[in-house]
């Protein structure tokens, strides 16, 4: 579902450039659950966004579901991953001015959602990540976990084909770990495809295969 | 040089509060390495903001090295913050608009160093956590892993005698994670207090102790 052929991103810094990701080829099926690995500034967070359609390869050929991304209008790109892709950031990207029930409806709202059932299926996403009692908070009023598990739930509440998981534990205690890690699975088994970068070995062994990355390159 | 008696934190939130800490005893000696563990939401960072004068507690007393912090103006805290405490926070607060080097440096300038001295220190911690090659990027083109090592860097700069690392290796491969704790382990070898919020416990057991958080209270 996912094919990358000789995929390449520089990043232009000047006089510079960092070579974020140097001919990475890879294959992903439909319902794997894949792992990433690597040291800080190997270039997973490059990767991950070019999988998930917001930043586009220097070079190299991507085809997502037999769509070769290189041909595709930003418009048709947005598209694409509205649909497809379920994306769970780094750095969470929550909208500060919304509350945690208002950032998880938004996919809903892309789609078309009513405003009741954007209410019924973002409440209950919250509550299967332990936050039914923080809805109405804002982001700057949630601790960094919690955050973390409002990004959680925005990716999965319009039941993406796809999900992109980008250190999506780092802020949380062992047993929260695990709740997320399990909704994972869950999606797993119902033939999700689930891509997860981590630095937890112990997270990444659930994952059908691990790749790990280096300086740009695949080990 | 800490003293916590029946601190108390609540945050009004409309008609209901959320009692963050309840009335929480604590004490750490000069030269300690505390460690803080405790689920996703059950006030750690919080407990942190205060140590880190930061908040003021709602209630209850706080000795800061025979200062009772509740007799201090914004100011004398401000005052008091920039020379004792190196705060490394959970989620990270660099300033978008500096480079690596001159968001380490913040702390410096503060401290009336000349700019060529506040240089030499940023660039020679800024390489001591592996960002050599990074010094003028901004924030946003940095990994997530190397903005927290910023953030750390900008924490230890101006060699603090009390030093407040909330979740600091939480992007950070288990390597990198390492050479922090060590970073850690040298400043504690100096006589520096260090408090640690982590989610790893392999981290957490390089403390002296650790004290367990649950719902706002100390287990
Ligand atoms: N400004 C605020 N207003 C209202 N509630 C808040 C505010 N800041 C934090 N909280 C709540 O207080 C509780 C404690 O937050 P805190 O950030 O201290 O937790 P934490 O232990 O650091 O969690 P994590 O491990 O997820 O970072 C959380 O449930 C959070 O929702
Ligand atoms: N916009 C940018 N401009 C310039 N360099 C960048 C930019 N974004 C990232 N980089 C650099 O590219 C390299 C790869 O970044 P990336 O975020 O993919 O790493 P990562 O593997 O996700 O790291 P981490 O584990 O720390 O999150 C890093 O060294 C970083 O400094
Ligand atoms: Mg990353
Ligand atoms: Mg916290």
């Amino acid at each position: 579902v996912i094919q990358f052929d000789k995929i390449s991103k520089v990043y232009p810094m000047g006089e510079k450039s960092v070579e974020a990701l140097q001919e990475i080829s890879l294959e992903v099926e439909e319902g794997e659950f894949l792992s990433i690995m690597g040291p800080s500034g190997s270039g997973k967070s490059t990767l991950m966004n070019i999988i998930g359609c917001l930043t586009r390869p220097t070079s190299g050929q991507y085809i997502l579901e037999g769509l070769d991304i290189s041909r595709l209008s930003s418009d048709e790109l947005a598209k694409v991953r509205n649909k497809k892709v379920g994306f769970i950031f780094q750095a969470f990207n929550l909208l500060p001015r919304m509350d945690a029930l208002e950032n998880v409806a938004l996919p809903l709202v892309y789609a078309g959602c009513t405003s009741k059932r954007q209410r019924e299926l973002s409440g209950e996403i919250l509550t299967s990540v332990g936050l039914a009692d923080r809805m109405n908070h804002h982001p700057n009023k949630l601790s960094g976990g919690e955050q973390q598990r409002v990004a959680i739930a925005r990716a999965l509440v319009n039941n993406p084909s796809i999900i992109l998981a980008d250190e999506p534990t780092g802020n949380l205690d062992t047993k929260t770990g695990e709740e997320i890690m399990r909704i994972f699975k869950d999606m797993r088994q119902q033939g999700k495809t689930i891509i997860l970068v981590t630095h937890d070995q112990s997270k990444a062994e659930l994952a059908d295969r691990i790749v790990y990355l280096r300086d740009g390159r695949i080990l």
